[in-house]
């Protein structure tokens, strides 16, 4: 463990923790794509199978379980408790287009292959991409609610963390896993125009909206 | 390229 992880992770809890506050104190999930909880869940689901079967640490046993339980209560809230908040008709992007073609690399590319390997892979190269419903719906509506932009900036920020304890590493114990870090590489990139429109803009006080 | 036992990364 190194700082730059530590951070990341904790990045990561504070973005999933913004958005279930977000949701459960102001009972709406207005703004935010369900499709995109809905694939979190499935990462989180693929990426810990090995929950029980694996230990690492009791820091890494607790945060997948707290991240597990954060995205199920969040895609329950949305699909159940706020139904009715749920703003489907710019929530439209097909998550069939991301999980179909990633399912098939995950086959294609891995390090081993194994079903527990071939779904860790899956979910490395899912969580890579699933933000693109939220940010795609942020692009329809042309606008996000300030409490959500700060939601996709911890969140981007928890994979630029990543990259930098990959770097860090890399010159430290000579490891790296390279499917990790080219999702990785992937994923924030997909975040860089948004980082730029949070920092000239929300840092700034205005609210957050897209060039029409 | 180290073949990645068990990923102790979150």
């Amino acid at each position: 463990m190194n700082i730059f992880r530590l951070l990341g992770d904790l990045s990561h809890l504070l973005a999933i923790i913004i958005l279930l506050l977000k949701i459960w104190r102001t009972r709406s999930c207005a703004g935010v794509s369900g499709k995109s909880q809905i694939l979190f869940a499935l990462v989180f689901t693929t990426r810990y199978l090995d929950l029980f079967t694996n230990f690492i640490s009791m820091y890494n046993s607790a945060m997948k379980l707290i991240y597990l339980v954060c995205s199920y209560a969040t895609v329950f809230l949305m699909y159940f408790k706020f139904k009715a908040t749920y703003d489907s008709n710019h929530d439209t992007f097909r998550m069939e287009f991301l999980v179909v073609p990633v399912g098939g690399l995950a086959f294609l590319v891995n390090h081993d292959f194994t079903p527990l390997e071939i779904l860790w892979t899956f979910s490395i190269y899912l969580e890579a991409v699933a933000i693109l419903p939220q940010l795609f719906m942020i692009s329809k509506t042309g606008e996000a609610e300030t409490i959500t932009s700060h939601y996709l900036f911890a969140l981007g920020s928890y994979r630029a963390l990543y990259i930098v304890n990959w770097v860090f590493r890399f010159y430290t114990e000579g490891f790296f896993d390279l499917i990790a870090i080219v999702a990785g590489c992937v994923q924030t990139i997909l975040y860089c125009d948004f980082f730029y429109l949070y920092i000239t803009k929300v840092l700034k006080g205005k609210q957050l909206t897209l060039p029409a | 390229e180290p073949e990645v036992e068990d990923h102790d990364e979150l």
